[in-house]
């Protein structure tokens, strides 16, 4: 099973 | 105010073929080096990066800096009137709440002004830390296009894999499976056709195929295409803007549960 995390869990608000 | 005139309006066209479909509102943030633009899509798994530098334009003035609020359906709405041989002038005023595009057909017997509404969006940017990636491949933007076409008809998923010698892309369906290797491959005549591939190591990854599909509506604006890959990091899917700056889409890895 995969799951799709999202993008802002790679990349932290500015 | 903001005024930028770009010769070559048929690659603003474009740049909105490509992201319309992924994003539906987003603002057109402009400064005196050019615009820049940043969003996510509506389930905040992807995102798309572009710039286009005052450089690439014939003319650009941009007084103060400005976030200029688009719905991108209604621009590309606007831009469809524009011909693909038009050069196309964007303005808009400091305090306003329109942005006007004007078209000037190639011999200037035509001139057309389009005024569309603005609106106020609040955007959160992300920050993109500068990666090494594990893994750079270059490739035909046409082919990168073709491979995620064909196996989106098969499976929802594609582990793209790539080695020293070259990036395979693999799905699975119901119907069967399938399996595509492109090898770096620099003894082409045209430099357009060439994959190459830079490696730190071997690296493989699993994207949802829907997105990538979207990603390669922006096609028409680079003959080639660079996928950056690192473990457990998105992908970067990078459009070179001739002259003007890039249109880069990221996409979270699919993980195992």
């Amino acid at each position: 099973k995969t799951h799709q995390p999202a993008i802002s869990r790679f990349f932290a608000p500015k | 105010m903001f005024e930028g005139r770009l010769l070559q309006g048929s690659l603003l066209k474009k740049v909105l073929e490509a992201i319309k479909d992924l994003v539906t509102d987003t603002n057109f943030d402009c400064s005196e080096t050019g615009i820049a633009l940043q969003a996510m899509d509506s389930s905040h798994v992807a995102l798309v990066s572009l710039l286009l530098k005052d450089t690439g334009f014939d003319h650009f003035r941009c007084d103060r800096n400005l976030a200029l609020g688009i719905n991108l359906q209604n621009m590309s709405k606007m831009l469809k009137c524009a011909g693909n041989d038009d050069i196309i002038t964007l303005k808009a005023e400091d305090e306003g709440d329109t942005i006007t595009f004007m078209f000037e057909s190639p011999n200037q017997d035509k001139i057309s002004d389009f005024e569309m509404k603005l609106m106020d969006i609040d955007s959160e940017h992300l920050g993109i830390p500068d990666t090494d990636y594990q893994a750079i491949v270059t490739m035909p933007s046409a082919e990168f296009q073709r491979i995620v076409r064909d196996l989106s008809s098969i499976g929802d998923t594609a582990v793209i894999g790539v080695t020293k010698e070259g990036i395979s892309f693999s799905t699975g369906g119901d119907i069967g499976k399938a399996n595509i290797v492109c090898r770096q491959n620099t003894n082409v005549d045209k430099e357009e056709d060439q994959t190459t591939v830079e490696i730190h190591e071997p690296v493989s990854l699993t994207f949802a195929l829907r997105y990538l599909n979207s990603f390669t509506k922006a096609t028409a604006l680079s003959p080639q295409v660079t996928l950056s890959l690192s473990k457990e990091l998105p992908i970067v899917v990078e459009y070179k803007i001739e002259k003007m700056g890039f249109l880069r889409f990221y996409l979270a890895p699919k993980i195992e549960e």
